[in-house]
Formats: structure tokens, C-alpha cells, sequence
């Protein structure tokens, strides 16, 4: 564990809380792809589930726990509690457009080839794309309430700092390197960019989120 | 040196 990989994982952590503080203040999920909520607890799921098979640390089990807990019941939110405020009709990126190549992508490229290893890359490749539908229905509406671009400032918060995490393992673990998630994490981090200049630009000033039009 | 998947991370 390192400060990166630290500030990251608190950074994943607060993004999911500033969702659920988002939707339940507003009692609205207004703004928020269903799509890439539900594709995250695909992506929590596969992953995690070595769970079952391997012991890291209290830390670990914790937060694995807490990331498929809390999507699960942010999916709920949506579904069933505040499900009149969530608009169909804006989110409609085409998900299998994403989890085709994914399951492609892991079938081709994993460290073994076990149930476990293929789903657990399938889950990097697939993170890597599951923001897309949130940014296409930003993308669509042109602007954003400024709680849910701060939830996305987190969320691209947290690839970011993966990234010096993983410069910083390389050169204290002996050239320890995982091109799988390194790769996925690149493409992940590159498509918060856009983002990151909008937010940086105007809703760290004081200004709506809007896109030009 | 080699490439394995770091099972710490999240």
C-alpha cells in the first residue's frame, strides 16, 4: 500500500457516497446512467470473487464488500425507490456493444486460464469502458447538476491516482509490473479527460457544467 | 521482474 494507491481507493470510496448523498438529498437519480450503475456491480462482481478463494487483508475484504454492497443498492435506488425520476429514454448507449469485446478481450488476454483469471480480466477491460454511458447521457444533455460532476471528478480521481501507484510499485517491487490493468487503466483514465477540462474550467469556478453546445 | 496481477489491489 502506498500514499497513490491509498488516495485512490478513499477517492472510489467517496465517490460512491457522494452518489448515494446525491440521490437521497435530491430523492432524485436524476442525471445518473443506470447503465453504467449496472455495469459496475458487473464489473464489482466478477472481480470479487476471490473473495472466496484468497485472503489479502481486513482492508481488502472491506472495501470488496462495501463497492458490490453499495452499487447493489444504489441499482435498487434507481430501480424501485426514486425509480419515476430516472429517464430511459437519455440513457441509451448500446451496453453490448461494450460487454462483447470485453469477454472477447479477456478470452485473449488474462494471466491464467481459469474462470476466476478470465472473469477477473474481463472485469478490468469491462471498468474501463462502464463510464462510457454516464458521459454519452452527459454528452446528450449537455449539461449536469454540479453534486453529480463531483461524483465524476471522484470517480476519474481515483483511476488517476492509480496510475502513479503503479509507477511507484514498479520501481519498489523489483520491476513488479500488471500490463492487464496498467493498459486498462490508461484507456479508463483517458476517457475522464474531456471531463476533467469542463470541470476544471467551470465548475471548479463557480460555473454550471455545461457543455458547449 | 514479471507481469502477474497485483491481488491487493482493488
Amino acid at each position: 500500500m502506498n500514499i497513490f494507491r491509498l488516495l485512490g481507493d478513499l477517492s472510489h470510496l467517496a465517490s460512491i457516497l457522494i452518489l448515494l448523498h446525491k440521490i437521497q438529498t435530491t430523492r432524485s437519480c436524476r442525471g445518473i446512467s443506470f447503465k453504467t450503475q449496472a455495469l459496475y456491480v458487473t464489473v464489482f462482481v466478477t472481480r470479487y470473487l476471490d473473495i472466496f478463494t484468497d485472503w489479502v487483508s481486513l482492508y481488502n475484504f472491506t472495501m470488496k464488500i462495501f463497492f458490490i454492497a453499495s452499487t447493489c443498492y444504489i441499482l435498487y435506488l434507481m430501480k424501485m425507490k426514486y425509480r419515476p425520476t430516472h429517464d430511459p429514454s437519455i440513457d441509451t448507449f448500446r451496453v453490448e456493444y461494450l460487454l462483447g469485446p470485453c469477454a472477447l478481450l479477456a478470452l485473449l488476454f488474462h494471466y491464467r486460464f481459469t474462470v476466476l483469471e478470465v472473469l477477473w480480466s474481463f472485469s478490468i477491460f469491462l471498468e474501463s469502458v462502464a463510464i462510457l454511458p454516464q458521459l454519452f447521457m452527459l454528452q446528450r444533455t449537455g449539461e449536469a447538476e454540479t453534486i453529480t460532476t463531483h461524483y465524476l471528478a471522484a470517480l476519474g480521481a481515483y483511476r488517476a491516482l492509480y496510475i502513479p501507484n503503479w509507477i511507484y510499485r514498479y520501481f519498489t517491487e523489483s520491476g513488479q509490473i500488471d500490463p492487464i490493468a496498467v493498459t486498462a487503466g490508461l484507456v479508463q483514465t483517458a476517457l475522464y479527460l474531456d471531463f476533467f477540462y469542463v470541470y476544471f474550467t467551470k465548475v471548479l469556478q463557480g460555473q454550471k457544467f455545461e457543455l458547449p453546445a | 521482474t514479471g507481469t502477474e496481477r497485483s491481488k491487493d489491489e482493488l
